[in-house]
């Protein structure tokens, strides 16, 4: 692991008094290493590495403490804080009216098992009311898999014929605003961040439905292009945070980090397996733990 | 990537470096590379950009080349088609793409292996119908080695040329799933010794250095026989398939190009290099 790697490599330093330029450089080269393999963008790992640089030099190494632990006691502080406070944000609920949250993000990436998943927890958590909105119109039985998990919850999905994406969700707010119901979920199609029609049209459905949250959904096994479709979104859309996809698996999930330092919004939420009730919220130290390695 | 013509230098060779690494390639896998090129540069073999890109061109060529993207036939009967592969990378489109091209070979037939996920079976319905092809299925929550076995039975009775199974994604991680997928093996080779004469595992091209444990663990468990590499009309190179080929000798047979059915490319080695140094 990297933390036993960079202990062997500054124990031979112990008793130098201070983390120097010297001392860190190789230990900064297995973090290099460490965040590569683990999927962090390069650009991303260059400047993490300059920040750890500067915050570990100089630093006085205090008497009895291992300067390896020390040095990894600041990379792992670095990279907790990078991920977002300890405390995951709440969900932004409307102070009257239906919540809005749009889901969306590329194909494959869990945005329709996502839209059940939180749907569960904001019954479980919060008590409020769901309606579920099938506007991915062109993945075949797209608007099926979401009736599905609508019936495994006991809960509405909102679906219409012979109208764009925008409308639907336009429709189902009303229909929500209408009927009362605490918060709506818009699944949308996946789709690529250089498909430029596609790119408008879910910014058309966000402009037309004035979301509350809107989240991006991204695998947490995705490698560099991480922060390729991460920017395009993040430009096109007022993303309020970032959801992270199947980290049950062994992902280390560099692209968490790469995509928080583009698009500076938080990870809020994390799937955690095929099931409903697999859903969590973010925790900034586990996941710096799970990308060191 | 590097302007044309010039003389190489540290700075160069180090971008050069940084364009490997933005591809997936892996820190290994661009380590091994790098250690060739600074090799050649060293001994005066390559001095400019351009051979230095002709130099990593014919490199990349020859760890990816050499392998037959067909799909092997059965001697006589249908020939079995197996495909897997983590949740979402592109398998039920792929096979829908895939059995569209192999209709003009004789009469394909589409077992819906995926019988756990919400509206699996109806998404490969829904295809089915598209290009006309028999599905076989059975209700939701089946046993998928049931499904295969019906599906085979199908096959041979009707003497389809071809059987392409579904199955539902899963994560290398979950043992009971990976056992599963054993099983549906064993099940379709009880009843036809060689099959199945494919297995194709699908990997998503915006994965990162998880595509490499992804083909060393299916792998474990199936015999794989190629790769089909998805989703490549977006931004992803899908360089983690050259470190797949430092591992395990899995050919790449076709990639995906979009989300309609005529977008399926057989893979060729010369046009993916090409594109991985644009
Ligand atoms: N293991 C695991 N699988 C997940 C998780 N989230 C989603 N999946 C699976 O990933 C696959 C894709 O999920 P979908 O919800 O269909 O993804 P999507 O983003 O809606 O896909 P498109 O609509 O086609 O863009 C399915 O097999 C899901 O069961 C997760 O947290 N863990
Ligand atoms: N842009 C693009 N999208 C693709 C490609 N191949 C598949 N997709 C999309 O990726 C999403 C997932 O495709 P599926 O065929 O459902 O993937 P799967 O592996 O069967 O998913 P699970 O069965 O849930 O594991 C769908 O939205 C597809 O349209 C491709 O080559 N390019
Ligand atoms: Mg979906
Ligand atoms: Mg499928």
């Amino acid at each position: 692991s990297l933390s036993k790697g960079i202990q062997s490599l500054i124990t031979r330093f112990a008793g130098t008094g201070k983390l120097t330029e010297e001392n860190v450089k190789d230990a900064l080269r297995e973090v290099r290493l460490a965040l590569l393999e683990a999927d962090v963008n390069l650009g991303v790992t260059r400047a993490f590495i300059e920040r750890v640089k500067t915050r570990a030099m100089g630093k006085e190494v205090i008497e009895g403490v291992n300067p390896g632990q020390m040095m990894v006691k600041v990379i792992h502080d670095e990279l907790t804080q990078l991920m977002g406070g300890p405390d995951a944000e709440p969900i932004k609920f409307a102070g009257g009216g239906p919540t809005v949250i749009l889901m969306a993000g590329l194909q494959g990436a869990g945005k329709t098992t996502t839209c059940g998943k939180l749907a569960a927890l904001i019954r479980k958590k919060h008590e409020k009311s769901v309606l579920l909105v099938a506007a991915d119109l062109q993945r075949p039985a797209a608007v099926e898999q979401l009736k599905v998990l609508g019936a495994q919850l006991g809960m509405p999905v909102h679906t219409e014929t012979g109208m764009t994406p925008p409308s639907v969700c336009e429709r189902a707010v009303a229909r929500a605003k209408a009927e009362r119901i605490d918060v709506v979920i818009l699944d949308t199609a996946g789709r690529l961040h250089v498909d430029d029609a596609l790119m408008t049209e879910v910014a058309e459905v966000s402009r037309r439905t004035q979301p509350h949250e809107v989240f991006l959904v991204c695998d947490a096994m995705t490698g560099q292009d991480a922060v390729n479709s991460a920017k395009a979104f993040n430009d096109r859309l007022p993303l309020t945070g970032v959801i992270l996809t199947k980290l049950d698996g062994d992902a280390r999930g560099g692209a968490a980090l790469s995509v928080r330092e583009v698009t500076g919004k938080p990870i809020r939420f994390v799937g955690l397996g095929e099931k409903l009730d697999k859903f969590d919220v973010f925790h900034p130290a586990r996941m710096a733990d799970r990308i060191l390695g | 990537i590097l302007p044309f013509g010039r003389d190489l230098d540290a700075d160069l060779v180090d971008q050069l470096e940084e364009h490997l690494y933005s591809a997936d390639i892996g820190p290994r896998t661009v380590g091994k590379i790098m250690e060739a090129v600074r090799a050649a540069w060293k001994n005066r073999t390559i001095k400019t950009t351009d051979e230095c890109f002709a130099f990593l061109k014919a490199h990349v060529k020859g760890i990816l080349s050499g392998e037959s993207t067909a799909l092997r036939r059965a001697a006589s009967g249908p020939t079995v088609v197996l495909v897997a592969g983590v949740n979402g990378t592109g398998k039920t489109t792929s096979i829908a793409k895939i059995a569209n091209r192999l209709k003009k070979d004789g009469p394909v037939i589409l077992a819906a292996g995926d019988t756990f996920r919400a509206a699996a079976s109806e998404q490969l319905a829904l295809w089915a119908d598209r290009i006309g092809v028999r599905l076989i299925r059975q209700d939701k929550g089946a046993d998928p080695a049931a499904v295969a076995f019906d599906a085979v039975e199908a096959a041979l009775s009707s003497k389809a040329a071809w059987l392409v199974i579904d199955t539902a994604g899963r994560l290398h991680t979950q043992e009971n799933l990976m056992a599963e997928l054993d099983k549906v093996k064993r099940i379709i080779r009880k009843r036809i010794p060689d099959a199945p004469h494919e297995t194709l595992l699908v990997l998503d091209a915006t994965t990162g250095q998880n595509a490499i444990s992804q083909a060393v663990e299916f792998g474990k468990v199936l015999d794989l026989t190629g790769l089909v590499l998805t989703k490549l009309d977006g931004t992803a190179k899908g360089g983690a398939i050259i470190g797949i080929r430092d591992q395990v000798k899995i050919p790449v047979k076709f990639v995906g190009v979009g989300e309609k059915v005529d977008d399926l490319e057989t893979f060729d080695p010369d046009g993916f290099v090409e594109a991985l140094f644009e």
